[in-house]
């Protein structure tokens, strides 16, 4: 075991909760089962050692109440010079023993689906983590040694909550740090604590509840990468995810609340683009098109489609346009519809409305090589690669080739959206 | 050129303490030699080969989600600490 080289100069020790964990991320996490966790995770440390831990009630329910070890749950930037990263990655940490005003504090990943008790996958097991990180707020740095609560990896659930009890290797740190305990409970169920209920049943990889289905069906309407941030649009709704691919919300926002200026009611937007040489945005919605500046349309918007001047091979002027994208690989601005597409060089373009596609376009969408040819949207993102999207998959061609020797899809809702990967198939033995 | 995930494995080591974080006055660039070491360090603490190198294991344990806090509080942060104290 390894020791900060700090501690409290005291046994009994006094504790808080000031937020609790997203109801719509760990849905099966209420308060009391959280404080019910909390303190059995406590309970680990003082089972072992001469350490009493009392909860602080927060005034008016979740008010700053104080404390040795104030508990919390955020996300991000959260002012403690240790920002979480969203869903894996970081999970929790705690501040060392200390006169310090942060020394003690417990801080979890809001990001993270907590859960207790179950092997639900993709979920973290929170009174594993909390038993690891209030022995930092005790005193006790990462350990090596394997069986050990203190090893920086996350290791998944540590079986029965209520009967479980230190390693030896933290039992050891602990007691060099406070002593060792004489009498009184060691391990096993306290009396006195509160019952913990049964663990959920495992999350289910579809859940009913309805923004979850509709975030994790994909088939979006139209996806575009604006100012580093993707944005996937469907119905009345979309989702934001930020450049380090983290989510803004698990829930939608509602495009007539955020893009001002579309008309009253608009249930599906075709296509989405920021065009780079004056960083206006552009929509696509039936026969018409709107350009923004940031979230608000520009006065003389809608104009029809047919100012950009789209014709397929048999010389019928294009209605509507399914995917818009910026080629970073060379800077074109690219249109698609009904298998063909265009490209456009608007370097210049600033407020001019009307445009011609550059010579030899349309052409077929099949020269995309390894993609759907009708595809729901494309973005370049990264490194400059296409990536384009239908249905529930999506699909990157590297930055400027248009034949890939291998293109394989990727799941949208697992990889962008936050949702589970779906079971692995099984295979059943044939008789 | 050095991978993505070379410069990637680079940043966790110093985040957790393996490698000292590059001091902003100098701007100390790290040696492979002493990048070695560290991921030896890292591969023993974790309890995988130890390879020095970054292999599929090595990356694996990498991306395991974990504590924010450092694996090992070296003299750097140490000192640092102290500084802070003093003033």
């Amino acid at each position: 075991y390894a020791l900060s080289g700090l501690k409290w100069h005291k046994t009994d020790l006094t504790w808080s909760v000031h937020s609790y964990p997203s109801a719509s991320v760990s849905p099966s996490m209420p308060d009391n089962v959280v404080d019910n966790i909390l303190t059995y995770a406590f309970k680990a440390w003082s089972d072992a050692a001469p350490l009493s831990f009392r909860r602080l009630p927060g005034d008016s329910g979740r008010a700053a109440a104080g404390g040795d070890i104030r508990v919390t749950f955020a996300r991000s930037l959260h002012n403690d010079g240790y920002p979480f990263d969203g869903q894996g990655g970081t999970l929790a940490h705690a501040f060392f023993p200390g006169r310090d005003e942060v020394a003690g504090d417990t801080h979890f990943d809001d990001d993270e689906i907590w859960n207790y008790g179950g092997h639900s996958s993709g979920s973290i097991d929170l009174f594993t983590v909390a038993v690891h990180e209030f022995g930092h707020a005790l005193g006790l740095s990462h350990s090596s040694t394997d069986p050990s609560i203190m090893r920086p990896y996350y290791q998944g659930p540590v079986g029965d909550i209520q009967n479980f009890r230190l390693a030896l290797d933290d039992k050891l740190a602990i007691q060099q740090l406070y002593g060792v305990k004489d009498g009184g409970p060691q391990g096993g169920v306290d009396p006195d604590l509160p019952r913990l209920p049964s663990p959920p049943p495992p999350r289910p990889t579809q859940p009913s509840d309805p923004l979850f289905h509709e975030r994790c069906q994909g088939g979006f309407d139209a996806v575009a990468n604006i100012r580093g941030e993707v944005f996937f649009f469907k119905g009345e709704q979309f989702w934001r995810i930020k450049q380090d691919r983290s989510l803004v919300s698990l829930n939608p926002a509602q495009i007539k609340n955020f893009w001002l200026g579309l008309p009253q009611g608009t249930n599906k937007v075709d296509a989405v683009y920021e065009r780079k040489s004056d960083s206006s945005i552009i929509f696509f919605i039936g026969s018409q098109y709107w350009v923004f500046k940031d979230t608000v349309a520009m006065s003389g918007y809608p104009r029809p489609l047919s100012d950009w001047g789209m014709r397929t091979k048999n010389g019928v002027l294009v209605d509507r346009v399914e995917a818009a994208f910026i080629w970073a690989h060379n800077g074109k601005t690219y249109l698609f519809s009904g298998g063909e597409f265009w490209r456009f060089d608007e370097s210049r373009v600033g407020e001019q409305v009307t445009r011609q596609p550059e010579s030899g376009y349309p052409r077929d969408n099949s020269l995309w090589e390894g993609v759907p040819a009708h595809m729901d949207d494309i973005i370049s993102w990264g490194e400059g690669d296409a990536y384009f999207f239908k249905d529930n998959l999506y699909w990157v061609l590297q930055n400027g080739r248009l034949n890939q020797a291998v293109v394989t899809p990727k799941s949208i809702a697992v990889d962008w959206l936050r949702c589970p990967a779906p079971p692995p198939a099984t295979s059943h033995p044939q008789s | 050129a050095v991978p993505a995930h070379y410069s990637t494995a680079v940043d966790w080591l110093s985040r957790y303490g393996y490698l000292a974080p590059p001091d902003p006055r100098t701007s100390q660039l790290q040696t492979k030699d002493g990048i070695e070491k560290a991921i030896r360090v890292m591969q023993r603490f974790g309890g995988v080969h130890e390879t020095g190198v970054l292999d599929s294991e090595t990356l694996k344990l990498m991306s395991t989600p974990r504590c924010s806090l450092p694996d090992i509080v070296g003299n750097e942060n140490m000192l640092r600490r102290k500084r802070r104290r003093k003033r």
